[in-house]
């Protein structure tokens, strides 16, 4: 709807942490966190990337995090897969 | 002829600050410029880790452009010839000038912080930055270590001095020869602090008494935090104290007192990074520039102090990504001073009395660190670079973030109605 967004991104090797989690090396990289951040929520969907030709695929989600800063400003309570948020940002992304 | 520009990048800085609402910490100088400049209260990083973070807002180019996720490429060999916002500057006329940390140091800037690219002269690193990660730190047991919180006697440190300290007197000194030569300029100041190691002059410890510190509100990892989406904070357990204390990996977590240590030094670190700030803007007053240059504060991303179970700065977190922001134009964000009249004249964070922290303009529109460099280069009167097509790999001169600078008169309500007067995200979607 226009509003103004701030975009971010982490690269990850592995779904679970490891030594090198924090920071991969480009050809170590196998998932990318990408966020989008608004006044009202921050959604995080960590998809499979490819660094051999820099793709990111946003039909292989490993994991995702929906955070509403109203009633969570910390993001502690990851709604994500709550049905009722969830859903209607997983349509919507 | 356009404004001179001061842009002053602070190395893991998240916005622990008076001017943004933080009651501890003790940063009576960035309050002040604050309270002179339009402060934006939502601004975030496009990737929480030093070098893509600066290649990426100092190119205007998001990661997956420039394509930089580590430290290991550079941009103009990897990806594309972008063109950097002292680049643009310096071919504009200025003067453009690096002293300490502006781009990260490495491959990723070409082993030369983009020199000759960017600046007009070899950019000045501190002679002290060498030792930074030294066995510098005196135990307990009077031995020396590589430690995490390393309050310090400056005195015993190499050159008995610290990169920062040095960074400022360098700054001081070509802000005395611009004006002197009547030279329009660009000049970065990178600060190292509150990076880790946090080491700092140990009398900034006496402005947090350990028992005034408490933990991160939240310290523990969430539950249904995705397990991709932590990060096990690896740089800090390397240090020698974190590295004894044997933490277990990747969940275990830092003693309860060992984390209000770090959070002492942390905010004992940005009140040293407020001193120097200070002697800086101090300095820009001394020399008679303060009506005719423009002042950036801001920093390459966030640090997590204890939120989430996390130290470091390496996820997607807001207190990761979330960065200070703010710019002082004079005539626009105050009306202009008078020849002599002080703008930021130093304030001592040992005996400045904080009573109420000066106001300025704030604004709590998201914004993103990308932006910097169309919205630098409207402020200066430069043509604003175009916005970049969807793949600009082959583009040199064009730019990933939209300039910022329309929220600046922006009133509140004008703010919202950006919003599309989206008042319940629910409905709106």
């Amino acid at each position: 709807n226009g509003e103004p967004v701030a975009f971010s991104q982490y690269p990850r090797p592995a779904d679970t942490p490891q030594w090198n989690s924090d920071k991969p090396r480009l050809k170590d990289i196998r998932i990318m966190g990408y966020s989008v951040r608004t006044i009202d929520y921050r959604y995080t969907v960590w998809v499979r990337f490819n660094p051999d030709n820099f793709s990111a695929d946003f039909k292989d989600v490993h994991a995702g995090e929906l955070y509403m800063m109203e009633t969570d400003p910390n993001q502690d309570c990851n709604i994500y897969n709550n049905t009722s948020h969830g859903v209607f940002f997983k349509k919507i992304f | 002829d356009g404004m001179n520009v001061l842009i002053i990048v602070v190395d893991d800085l998240r916005p622990v600050l008076g001017c943004y609402g933080d009651n501890l910490v003790k940063s009576p100088n960035i309050d002040q410029l604050a309270s002179r400049s339009i402060m934006f209260t939502n601004a975030y990083a496009q990737q929480a880790v030093c070098a893509p973070s600066r290649v990426s807002f100092l190119t205007g180019r998001r990661p997956d452009t420039t394509r930089l996720y580590d430290f290991y490429s550079y941009w103009r060999v990897h990806s594309g010839n972008y063109s950097t916002i002292p680049q643009y500057f310096k071919e504009n006329g200025y003067m453009t000038l690096s002293v300490g940390k502006v781009f990260h140091p490495g491959i990723s800037s070409n082993y030369s912080d983009d020199y000759p690219y960017s600046w007009s002269m070899p950019p000045f690193h501190p002679s002290t930055e060498k030792y930074e990660n030294d066995k510098t730190c005196r135990g307990k047991d009077g031995k020396l270590y590589a430690n995490l919180v390393c309050p310090v006697d400056v005195t015993e440190m190499p050159g008995s001095t610290l990169p920062d300290i040095q960074s400022t007197e360098e700054a001081i000194r070509l802000l005395n020869v611009m004006k002197t030569n009547k030279q329009k300029f660009f000049l970065a100041v990178g600060y190292h602090k509150p990076h880790i190691p946090l080491r700092y002059p140990q009398e900034f410890l006496k402005l947090y008494p350990l028992e005034n510190i408490t933990l991160a509100p939240d310290p523990w990892v969430p539950e249904k935090l995705p397990s991709v989406a932590y990060n096990p904070w690896m740089d800090i357990r390397q240090r020698d104290d974190v590295k004894a204390l044997n933490v277990s990996f990747p969940y275990g977590l830092l003693p309860y007192n060992f984390q209000r240590q770090i959070r002492q030094s942390y905010y004992a670190a940005v009140s040293y990074l407020d001193m120097q700030v200070g002697l800086l803007l101090n300095a820009l007053d001394d020399a008679g520039l303060s009506n005719s240059t423009i002042v950036v504060f801001t920093a390459d991303h966030g640090w997590s102090l204890g939120e989430h179970g996390e130290w470091a700065k390496y996820s997607n977190f807001d207190v990761a990504t979330r960065v200070p922001l703010m710019f002082y134009v004079p005539g626009m964000t105050t009306s202009s001073v008078t020849q002599g009249e002080r703008v930021f004249p130093y304030l001592d964070p040992f005996s400045h009395i904080l009573d109420l922290v000066p106001q300025g303009q704030s604004k709590n529109v998201v914004v993103e660190l990308v932006s910097l460099f169309p919205t630098l280069a409207e402020l200066a009167g430069l043509q604003v670079p175009p916005v970049c097509p969807e793949t600009s790999f082959h583009v040199a001169l064009c730019t990933e973030g939209a300039s910022i600078v329309r929220y600046f008169d922006a009133s509140e309500e004008k703010v919202e109605e950006e919003k599309d007067g989206c008042d319940d995200t629910y409905r709106c979607v």
